[in-house]
């Protein structure tokens, strides 16, 4: 929520601004958004009817990039490095938190191994660092590193823009948490019922044994 | 004694004028306060033990300043000489400072940062003055050991808002939200530091050097659930065995939760909260993320 | 609206990634 927060108004700006620019600054509005480091989404950006224009044009690279970043990984960018502009330092960074971010969207528990092959690093101190420095400080990501384990355990990732397939799987999940809250809703009505009819039969109970007690009482 | 004492106030004074502050105090400490012949009024001696403290105090002599605010704590209890109650005040914060009783200091230094007066008797307080004190303050309570009590000192300084116009916010900022300092951060801070700040102690550590560490090693325990002595000692910029060392120090000491196990050399670090308690807050944020975005739709208008 | 988008596949991730039958009772 935090993360949204603080880049709604970044969003906004660069949406406002890509509609009125012409394909040249076009591209380095994109290079400035893939650079900035509180933006973390570029969906919105990339459905500004001006952008897709960029398509077929000699700035298409950087329209591909811009969805590259919505959408892809620093595997992505290394496997089409050779038809996508080079990236600046802060472009990579970037591109390795929210590779980060995708590899959080289908495990909890990311292994080191995994973490070094996808965002090619060499070691694990300057996995660490980057972890560190990078995605917890910046509030991307909360979460344990464990060295015995040689794995990071994540809490709790910012989402991503999601892909269209994407929200199928969305949908069920939340089907399926409706459903069980629903269930959950259920038995605990049946539990109230349950204990209101026991507290009732209790108090019939006493009821009787009270009356009898009365009855030993008087024949006495 | 009377003439005597005249006579030492005129030679202190000539001290002072050429910056021999010892000089001066000892000269001043020379007069009889506790004499039975002359009847002194209480003001007098506290304004003279006072003024000898804050004389030993411009030498950084905290061990004879300390002699004599003690003898004044006896007098400032009952003074209604407000210039001189303050005057007390700064220099018991600069002894504790000076003795490196860091938490101790921080707090003195942040009451009196809170004087709200501008004019105490005839003397005016300037806002730098005040805002000298409140660097203090944080300064010190960053040297401090690391541990809860330090740490809801961090907090009161952190949501003081005078605090963020200080040049040493940034790093307040980040010992408060308990990140990792690196070596360049630490080396700025260090230019800000008084002489004492950066004594080296008997462990040939400085006194920075222990409290970037433990605060460092406290960070890392709320980044890690385990880690080998020697990414510890990596991360910490010092060999291994002192990273454990001081692990162990701070674990015994109760101002960090954790074990260690020396076969595996790996520091095991635990939380401060239970599991159960855990699990508990992972669902109360689960249910505070979805009231956020329910909040959202609505105001949407979704 | 992809700001919801977003914040909710955060939400679905953290949700509990057990299945196993008896964790879905207790976690009920």
């Amino acid at each position: 929520m935090e993360i949204e927060r603080k880049q709604a108004e970044l969003i906004d700006h660069f949406v406002k601004h890509a509609a009125t620019l012409e394909a040249p600054q076009l591209a380095s509005l994109i290079a400035e958004a893939t650079s900035h480091p509180s933006l973390f989404a570029f969906s919105e950006i990339l459905s500004v009817p001006n952008l897709s224009k960029l398509q077929g044009t000699q700035y298409s690279t950087s329209f591909d990039l811009l969805r590259l970043f919505a959408y892809g990984t620093w595997s992505d960018y290394k496997s089409n490095a050779g038809c996508l502009p080079a990236l600046l330092p802060d472009q990579a960074r970037k591109l390795k938190q929210l590779t980060v971010l995708t590899l959080a969207e289908t495990d909890k528990v990311l292994p080191y191994d995994q973490l070094m092959q996808e965002l090619d690093v060499s070691n694990v101190r300057e996995l660490e660092d980057f972890l560190i420095n990078e995605c917890m400080y910046s509030g991307i990501v909360r979460g344990k590193l464990d060295q015995l384990r040689r794995c990071f355990e994540v809490q709790f990732a910012a989402g991503r823009d999601p892909r269209p397939e994407q929200l199928s799987n969305m949908i069920q999940t939340l089907t399926s948490w409706l459903g069980s809250s629903d269930s959950l809703l259920h038995s605990i009505q049946e539990k109230i019922k349950w204990a209101d009819m026991m507290s009732e039969a209790n108090k019939k109970h006493r009821k009787e044994v009270e009356d009898r007690v009365e009855d030993v009482k008087k024949s006495i | 004694e009377e003439q005597v004492s005249v006579i030492r106030e005129k030679l202190a004074e000539l001290y002072e004028s050429e910056q021999q502050w010892s000089k001066a105090a000892q000269m001043l400490s020379g007069i009889d306060l506790e004499s039975g012949i002359r009847m002194l009024d209480d003001a007098y001696k506290l304004s003279k033990c006072v003024h000898i403290a804050r004389l030993y105090l411009e030498d950084d002599d905290a061990v004879n300043a300390e002699v004599f605010i003690n003898k004044a704590s006896f007098l400032v209890s009952t003074s209604q000489h407000e210039v001189l109650n303050l005057q007390y005040k700064v220099c018991y914060a600069r002894i504790l400072d000076l003795k490196r009783k860091f938490l101790e200091a921080a707090l003195r230094y942040y009451d009196i940062s809170q004087i709200e007066k501008r004019q105490i008797g005839d003397e005016e307080i300037d806002e730098d003055a005040l805002e000298q004190a409140l660097s203090s303050a944080v300064t010190c309570t960053i040297l401090a050991a690391a541990g809860p009590q330090r740490s809801r000192v961090l907090a009161t300084l952190y949501k003081d808002e005078r605090c963020s116009k200080l040049k040493i916010y940034p790093i307040l900022q980040k010992v408060y939200l308990e990140r990792i300092l690196r070596k360049p951060e630490i080396d700025a801070f260090a230019q800000e530091l008084k002489a004492h700040q950066k004594a080296l102690l008997p462990d040939n550590f400085t006194v920075l050097d222990r409290a970037m560490i433990e605060h460092n090693l406290l960070s890392a325990s709320k980044l890690y659930t385990n880690i080998s002595f020697d990414e510890l000692g990596t991360l910490l910029g010092i060999p291994p065995e002192k990273a454990e060392k001081i692990a162990s120090r701070m674990i015994y000491e109760d101002r960090m939760r954790g074990s260690i196990d020396q076969v595996e050399a790996v520091i095991h670090f635990e939380d401060d909260m239970e599991e159960l308690q855990q699990w508990d807050q992972q669902i109360v944020g689960l249910c505070q993320a979805l009231n956020d975005i329910l909040d959202c739709i609505t105001s949407k208008g979704i | 609206d992809n700001s919801l988008l977003r914040q909710v596949s955060s939400l679905l991730r953290r949700l509990p990634a057990m299945e196993s039958e008896k964790f879905q009772d207790e976690f009920l």
